[in-house]
């Protein structure tokens, strides 16, 4: 997170930190068995990491605390079917669901975060929410969870800015961007998430009920906080479908 | 030569003059013998009788016997004074046969019309127990009671008496004196006839402490098992006749039941009656320990074969727990039907279905706890999404 704050205690509880193979990333609370994270956090080139490689912390906001807990018992992983990277040049349904072994007891620290409404609008420039635990571009765990707030960004705007960068670095296979993506951050820069904090939820909140709700799953991007630079998010509303039946499934 | 077996006769039939109804034929003599089957008398019927009159029917005749015996003798015609002529009279054989001869002489004067006779005759029960004693000296038919019966007779006797294998006398018999019905009559032998003397035998005196009754008497206990009747060999005793009836062993009228209640309801209780006890809605039967259910019958040494149960509240047990939530009490004690908890959820972490606060539940008759909705499934407790308890500062920019 570049550009944030510490997170209160209990002020995201649905946070949740990753430890998949040595790398680091986030993810979130979405039932009392499941987690809600990005698919290139468990497909490794290609490849499903072992569900025993797949190391689950949450209930606090110190990233060392956290880290010395016994991880929770993971039962399976479902990453989207149609999340097919070979290259790291596809991020499109970059969406991934976690089944835990057992239920959680959820408290003031450990809370779900909402699905998206029916009729969920991601209106432009809406101020959302980004978390996670890696403090800026190095990849340094911060000792304490950060958040930024950012707005979302009209699709055009977020369209120029890929081309932008693809124009800027034409030797580079930036991923493309989809429909089942959006973009959030500002556009002088200084204000992202990053490397680290992919998974993590990105999150609107709803005028009438007040309730926040994963409108998005840290996904990509061209750097971090640059001028003229977007983080790009999985967009959860358009897996609404794909979440249940998953999760009704299994 | 075997003698054919017979069949038997006819109870009726018909009888006509040869040609009839064409005049008969002049020098006939011809002979009918009609018979019925025993038992029963021949009674013959002239439906038409024609024959030529003269004095003493001389010259032309029919003659009726009886065993050789002559019993009449005709010829003229209906309503005419001439001849003999038998008229619509039946005449009744005094046993089961008759025999008909019609004579004619050799001249049939003219103008000859006469026609001869038709008759008809049938078998007439005779009645053995009206008629009198036969006059062989055996005596009547029956020692007692006689029954007429079509074509014969049978014999009966009266209580206290059987039939010998005569089939018609009548024997004292002290057996068979067992009275199982409800109620009835029963007597002294041949009642309202006296009865027969000496209808005990009696061997051994023992002492004088009887009765007041020395020669007849009739004892009859408390608890009738057995009646004594005795006649010695002098005096006339009428007889004697009583009406018996029964009446069941009663059972006491078992006491009321404290939340519950006793079937039947009726004021008196016999042997072999049947009483259930049930109980109100919210109690349950205990006879020492629960039963499900309770009936006792009322034994003829007057007693309940069961002794009376109680009944006892139910209860509905502890409630279910509720995962992720708790169960609050809300009125009653000890779980007892009609007690009243109330399921909540962790909140603000967790919330009922419908985001009520809290859901009341009352212990039923039938020992669930039941919503307001008489529903027994308890509630589920949803985790709440998207509210953390703690908000980041609304003031931040």
């Amino acid at each position: 997170i570049m550009g944030g704050d510490k997170a209160p205690g209990k002020t995201i509880p649905w946070q949740v930190m990753l430890s998949v193979e040595g790398g680091k990333g986030g993810a979130m609370v979405i039932g009392d068995h499941w987690i809600m994270t990005a698919a290139h956090n468990l497909v490794h080139q290609g490849k499903l990491v072992l569900k025993e490689k797949v190391r689950v912390f949450l209930g606090d906001n110190d990233a060392e605390k956290l880290a010395k807990l016994t991880p929770l018992g993971v039962t399976s992983l479902h990453p989207h079917p149609e999340y097919k990277t070979p290259d790291n040049a596809n991020c499109n349904h970059d969406i991934a669901l976690i089944k835990l072994q057992q239920p959680l007891t959820f408290h003031a620290a450990i809370m779900p975060l909402c699905l998206p409404p029916e009729n969920a609008t991601y209106n432009i420039g809406q101020m959302g929410m980004v978390s996670g635990f890696v403090v800026k571009e190095d990849d340094i765990i911060a000792n304490n969870l950060r958040y930024i707030r950012l707005p979302v960004v009209k699709e055009d705007e977020c369209q120029d800015s890929v081309n932008r960068a693809k124009a800027a670095t034409p030797t580079e296979k930036i991923p493309v961007l989809t429909d089942n993506m959006f973009c959030a951050g500002v556009p002088e820069g200084g204000k992202d998430s990053c490397t680290g904090d992919g998974g993590g939820a990105y999150v609107l909140r709803d005028g009438s009920t007040k309730l926040f709700w994963a409108a998005g799953i840290v996904s990509w991007g061209v750097g971090c906080g640059q001028t003229g630079r977007y983080g790009v998010y999985t967009r959860v509303a358009k897996y609404i479908s794909w979440i249940n039946e998953t999760m009704e499934d299994n | 030569c075997w003698r054919l077996a017979r069949s038997l006769p006819a109870l009726h039939g018909v009888v006509q003059s040869p040609q009839f109804p064409q005049p008969y034929p002049a020098a006939l003599s011809q002979q009918w013998d009609l018979s019925v089957p025993e038992g029963y008398q021949l009674q013959l019927s002239f439906t038409h009788l024609d024959i030529r009159p003269s004095a003493d029917c001389y010259y032309d005749s029919l003659t009726v016997l009886y065993d050789k015996k002559v019993l009449a003798k005709f010829c003229g015609q209906e309503n005419y004074s001439d001849g003999h002529h038998p008229g619509n009279r039946p005449l009744l054989s005094p046993g089961n046969r008759l025999t008909l001869v019609l004579q004619t002489d050799n001249t049939n004067p003219e103008p000859y019309h006469h026609l001869g006779f038709s008759a008809h005759y049938q078998a007439k029960d005779i009645d053995e127990c009206s008629a009198p004693d036969p006059e062989d000296g055996s005596g009547p038919l029956c020692s007692q009671i006689c029954h007429n019966t079509l074509g014969s007779y049978m014999c009966s006797c009266r209580h206290g008496y059987e039939l010998r294998p005569d089939q018609r006398t009548c024997v004292l018999s002290c057996g068979r004196g067992i009275f199982d019905e409800p109620g009835g009559t029963l007597s002294s032998p041949g009642y309202p006839d006296p009865s027969p003397h000496g209808l005990f035998h009696i061997e051994h005196i023992g002492t004088q402490n009887g009765p007041s009754c020395l020669y007849h008497w009739l004892q009859v206990t408390l608890k009738p098992q057995k009646l004594y009747y005795h006649t010695d060999w002098a005096g006339l005793s009428q007889g004697w006749s009583l009406h018996y009836t029964t009446q069941r062993v009663q059972c006491a009228s078992p006491s009321s039941i404290t939340n519950g209640r006793v079937t039947p309801n009726v004021p008196q209780y016999y042997y072999r009656d049947y009483i259930q006890v049930s109980c109100d809605p919210g109690y349950k039967l205990l006879d020492g320990r629960e039963i499900k259910s309770y009936a006792s019958m009322c034994q003829k040494n007057g007693q309940w074969h069961l002794s009376l149960p109680e009944c006892h509240i139910i209860d509905c047990g502890e409630p279910e727990a509720l995962l992720n939530g708790g169960v609050k009490f809300i009125s009653g004690s000890q779980n007892q039907h009609l007690s009243v908890i109330q399921y909540h959820c962790n909140e603000p972490f967790y919330s009922l279905l419908g985001g009520a606060t809290g859901v009341i539940y009352t212990c039923a008759a039938d020992r669930t706890w039941r919503d307001n909705l008489d529903t027994p499934v308890i509630p589920s407790c949803i985790p709440v999404c998207g509210r953390p308890t703690v908000s980041l500062s609304a003031f931040q920019r």
